[in-house]
């Protein structure tokens, strides 16, 4: 059934008490995650239950994330963690992430959805660090294609010199932040201006550029539509209205 | 209209295009082309355009003008974001007997609504015999939940929020959760004691007494720190060390990271420091023990 999250939580105490194969669990189910209820699984059970959510992909809060990363690190179960879902790694205590293995912890970690953690939160703030840190990238804002390839939404909280400075790469990063923020945006908005790679001078553009930017295509200033040819300019928006055909109004809008 | 249509007048057939708006550019052209009898009869296919604020006002004026008297129930269905252009005053002129056009106009795909105009809009359908049960909770949700008025609060019944999804009322001031905490615990006192009791109040909490909380820090209940910092600072002020471990269990190590919260730092400075030891996270701030290695129990001993 697709319980809502209010009846998956009320059912999950009892499910647990009537089964360890979690295989048997929708993600409908998983998304009523209970931290006490969890708390009383052994280390195996737990691991396969956490599994199993990323398995299943099932969505689950902060709050629930935040009690499995510390019912798994209070079990010393962290050091598997390419088993878990990259959510959870974002809220894992991060100093038991030891160096031999950090370049794959990141990795992972970086594509989790950032916007759990709350902006300049400190597990947030470490978690950037700690990766930088980890690909021996240290304070430069000139970052190696391979560097942006492990570091995912990290990107988003750095300094917005990253995405002049940076490698063309960095425009994927941007496309996995929730938000850009001003200087993010004007940032943005000198490279894909400047006509370097990949996507060159604007005056070469076409609808199909316009959907690959994806939703940077959102960030860009008036100077810069202008120098867009018109039929390209009307055919990305006849795509984008039937794309965006039965959603809100505060989409269309954007 | 101020102006002259040089595009031709708006009609159904122009209205198939998904963006006809291209050829009427600006708001004058629209309110020149757009006929009173085209708005009644489109008005669900036009609320469809991408329309800037200014067209809306357009439409809007020529609404009041078709229906001077209050739009009708029928058409409130099809006004979408259009809704939003109206205050409290003109809503308080619309009939709302149906919960379909209540859900229609609060569809949050339309954007959001402000407190008085809501509580306006709730208030019509109440008047019209309307009730709050379960679906107009759900389609409310916490947030409008919070803008009601404590009157129109008290008139929910419990049996509506046992039935409703859950309820975010952290928005709320400390008198509506206290009433909404109220409501929650006489639904729900049937499963009190039982393992989904727990996951039924959460949402509640925030208006629960410190004598309920204590009774729920002896069940285990691993409480999240976001539901521990939205409870009422005044009955926080009222647990004890022990109150909170139980309470937060395998969540202890988070309220390290809420110590500057003012709900927390009030709460750590009413303790002993020996206590607050006792919870090996690092809490620092708190009163002096009067005894040398006084621990609570010696506390109770000596007084």
């Amino acid at each position: 059934k697709q319980w809502s999250s209010q009846q998956a939580a009320i059912l999950f105490g009892n499910v647990l008490s009537r089964t360890d194969n979690y295989t048997e669990l929708s993600a409908f189910i998983l998304q009523g995650f209970q931290c006490n209820a969890a708390g009383k699984l052994s280390a195996g059970q737990l691991s396969s239950l956490v599994r199993e959510v990323k398995m299943k992909n099932a969505n689950l809060s902060d709050g629930q994330l935040s009690c499995a990363a510390r019912l798994l690190a209070n079990h010393n179960l962290d050091a598997n963690f390419t088993d878990y879902p990259p959510d959870v790694l974002l809220f894992f205590p991060l100093d038991q992430v030891d160096g031999a293995n950090c370049e794959r912890f990141y990795s992972l970690a970086s594509q989790g959805d950032l916007s759990l953690l709350a902006n300049g939160s400190a597990q947030r703030t470490r978690l950037l660090e700690n990766a930088l840190r980890c690909f021996g990238v240290g304070n430069s804002t000139a970052l190696r294609k391979e560097h942006l390839q492990h570091l995912g939404a990290f990107v988003c909280d750095m300094d917005a010199s990253v995405i002049n400075d940076s490698d063309p790469e960095v425009l994927q990063n941007l496309k996995l932040c929730p938000e850009l923020s001003n200087s993010q945006v004007m940032a943005l908005n000198t490279r894909l201006s400047s006509g370097t790679p990949p996507y060159n001078a604007p005056e070469s553009w076409n609808d199909s550029t316009l959907e690959d930017l994806g939703p940077l295509a959102f960030y860009i200033n008036r100077s810069i539509w202008n120098r867009i040819n018109g039929q390209e300019r009307v055919a990305f928006f006849r795509s984008l209205s039937d794309a965006y055909d039965g959603q809100s109004a505060a989409q269309k809008e954007k | 209209a101020t102006e002259e249509c040089q595009s031709g007048p708006i009609t159904a057939s122009t209205l198939e295009d998904p963006l006809f708006i291209i050829l009427y550019d600006s708001a004058g052209q629209f309110d020149a082309c757009l006929d009173k009898e085209v708005l009644r009869g489109s008005l669900a296919t036009l609320l469809e355009q991408p329309l800037p604020n200014d067209y809306l006002v357009v439409m809007k004026r020529k609404l009041d003008e078709l229906y001077p008297s209050g739009v009708p129930e029928d058409q409130l269905r099809l006004l979408g974001f259009l809704a939003h252009q109206y205050n409290a005053e003109e809503i308080r002129r619309w009939n709302v007997t149906s919960s379909d056009t209540l859900a229609a106009l609060l569809n949050p795909d339309n954007g959001a609504w402000d407190a008085a105009p809501l509580r306006e809009l709730v208030a019509r359908y109440i008047a019209s015999g309307g009730t709050l049960s379960n679906p107009i909770l759900d389609l409310l949700g916490g947030v409008y939940l919070c803008y009601l008025g404590e009157d129109q609060l008290q008139q929910i019944n419990p049996e509506a929020i046992r039935n409703a999804e859950k309820l975010d009322i952290s928005t709320c001031p400390q008198s509506k959760k206290d009433i909404l905490y109220g409501k929650a615990s006489t639904a729900f006192s049937p499963e009190e004691g039982t393992s989904p009791y727990y996951s039924l109040i959460q949402p509640y909490l925030g208006g629960a007494s410190a004598e309920d909380l204590k009774k729920l820090a002896r069940s285990q209940v691993d409480m999240d720190i976001n539901t521990f910092l939205n409870l009422n600072p005044e009955e926080l002020q009222a647990l004890s060390v022990q109150d909170v471990r139980g309470l937060l269990g395998v969540n202890l190590p988070d309220l390290k990271g809420a110590e500057r919260e003012p709900s927390v730092a009030g709460w750590i400075r009413r303790q002993y420091q020996s206590d607050l030891d006792t919870l090996r996270i690092g809490l620092t701030g708190g009163m002096p023990s009067p005894l040398p290695t006084g621990s609570s129990n010696d506390r109770v001993n000596a007084s």
